[in-house]
């Protein structure tokens, strides 16, 4: 995963 | 967002208002797992924690409170106002057999050790089985109505398309989680059968029926 971001879908 | 991804939530979104209106319209429940609809709102709840601590988009804010709001109407519906429809006999799907294996395969295989990744995981590993107990209840009565089955249509196309979304991305962006891809790949195999009954059946208007 992205640290940043998280999940970005559902 | 590419066209994939759109489609599959606007189709996840169709599932769950055709589920909602069917058991509005006609005030009853029949036919509809229980069991299941628990396993969603479980899968909604403890995947969107993210809520309170990730913004990705307006889009993705609205969505996930859809999802939640929606499935815990949903329960609303079925254990409360329309209690007296619901087939408890049929829907005898045993759903610790379900939750703990993910809780555990969550705990063993996920992304990274923290409560917030630990909980996500486990909602992609039950989402991609939640459906068993409606599979179950059908195979029982040995029919469904058409809109329930427009229902399944929809909610098992939805992470069909959300597979054609991460090959795009794949390609497109390197983007990948294998987690997702290996869970959304079970889930569409669960569904086959279904699908194959649908496009063969209701789609012909016939009522979908298992052979005796």
């Amino acid at each position: 995963i992205d640290e940043e971001e998280g999940h970005d879908e559902l | 967002m590419n066209i994939f991804r759109l489609a599959g939530d606007l189709s996840h979104l169709l599932a769950i208002i055709l589920l909602l209106i069917k058991i509005w319209k006609t005030r009853s429940c029949a036919g509809i797992s229980g069991k299941s609809q628990i396993l969603f709102a479980v899968v909604y709840i403890s995947r969107y924690l993210d809520l309170v601590t990730t913004f990705v988009s307006v889009y993705n804010t609205v969505m996930k409170l859809v999802f939640i709001v929606s499935s815990v109407a949903t329960l609303y519906m079925m254990y409360v106002k329309f209690k007296a429809t619901y087939d408890h006999n049929h829907d005898s799907f045993r759903i610790e057999f379900l939750l703990v294996p993910c809780f555990v395969l969550a705990l063993l295989i996920h992304a990274a050790f923290t409560p917030l990744e630990i909980l996500w995981t486990f909602s992609i590993y039950l989402e991609a089985v939640a459906i068993l107990p409606q599979l179950f209840l059908v195979s029982k009565t040995g029919e469904a109505e058409s809109i329930t089955s427009h229902y399944l249509f929809a909610l098992g196309s939805y992470r069909a398309l959300y597979l054609l979304n991460w090959i795009y991305r794949y390609y497109a962006e390197g983007h990948y989680d294998l987690i997702a891809i290996f869970a959304g790949a079970i889930q569409t195999i669960l569904y086959c059968d279904f699908f194959y009954l649908y496009i063969t059946k209701v789609l012909k208007g016939k009522k979908l029926q298992l052979p005796a």
